[in-house]
């Protein structure tokens, strides 16, 4: 048996706003320390890993570890069943091949059960290796939507610098070229406005930019973001859900031919 | 340029 409560039932529907649009299908594997999930999109270029801690939620039990394959876009459909204020429920039960999604208001004036079916998904799981990254970024997730939103109206792709200056997001197309800076500036009273460079050494690559503005769509998960950046590697994109968890996103870069 | 695959850098587990 699987059971979890989470009073901000809305949480999971902000994080499927960020998965959605990279992967339709993915299996969510279930443990007693919680729940996670590693899906690539289609063409094998971007990956998403999720982690929800068990302790993130109102009470939490699993019985066995499982894996349970769920189609985002219905789960998306069914989710629209949940008020934004709604706790969320999900139960599963080892024997049967479906979830059982149960909203209910605060005022507990409101109750909601819907069920939905499992699939089986044949998912490739990628061993993804802890790397100490030549530079960390972190910076106000609104500012990194903002800015990768408006360089994909210029251009396809773009080349993110990392210096002790700051980081550097440039692209260009039929329209011209931009270049946008962000340099370390941690004066701002709160510290979720603080854009700071942990740098080891300077770092170049160049991203599709398409796949930033995806992974943008998490921005409601967390007043922070991370970009974590090494020569020839996948830039990691984090959203912290403060103590509860974490949306990573992983994109090879282009690479010279 | 061309774009890389993740596969070129992590491994199936």
């Amino acid at each position: 048996m699987f059971e979890a409560k989470l009073i901000q039932g809305n949480l999971i529907k902000k994080i499927m706003e960020g998965l959605k649009d990279l992967v339709t299908e993915a299996n969510f594997d279930l443990s007693p320390g919680g729940v996670s999930l590693q899906a690539m999109d289609s063409s094998h270029v971007a990956l998403v890993a999720l982690m929800l801690r068990g302790d993130a939620f109102e009470n939490y039990r699993c019985d066995r570890p499982r894996s349970i394959g769920m189609n985002l876009v219905n789960l998306s459909k069914v989710l629209k069943c949940a008020g934004n204020d709604d706790t969320m429920t999900l139960k599963a039960d080892d024997t049967q091949n479906n979830i059982t999604l149960v909203f209910e208001s605060q005022a507990e004036d409101k109750y909601a059960e819907v069920q939905m079916e499992l699939m089986d998904i044949d998912s490739e799981h990628l061993g993804i290796p802890d790397n100490t990254y030549d530079a960390i970024v972190k910076m106000p997730s609104a500012q990194f939507s903002q800015i990768v939103k408006d360089l994909s109206s210029i251009g396809d792709t773009v080349t993110v610098s990392v210096t002790k200056d700051g980081i550097t997001f440039s692209t260009s197309g039929d329209v011209g070229t931009a270049h946008i800076t962000c340099k370390q500036n941690t004066s701002m009273e709160k510290e979720a406005d603080h854009t700071t460079v942990n740098l080891e050494h300077p770092v170049t690559l160049t991203f599709a930019l398409r796949y930033f503005v995806t992974f943008a769509k998490s921005t409601s998960l967390s007043h922070q973001m991370s970009i974590s950046l090494s020569k020839e590697l996948p830039v990691m994109v984090e959203y912290a859900m403060g103590d509860m968890g974490h949306i990573r996103f992983y994109l090879a870069p282009k690479i010279d031919d | 340029m061309s774009q890389a695959k993740l596969t070129k850098f992590f491994t199936k587990s």
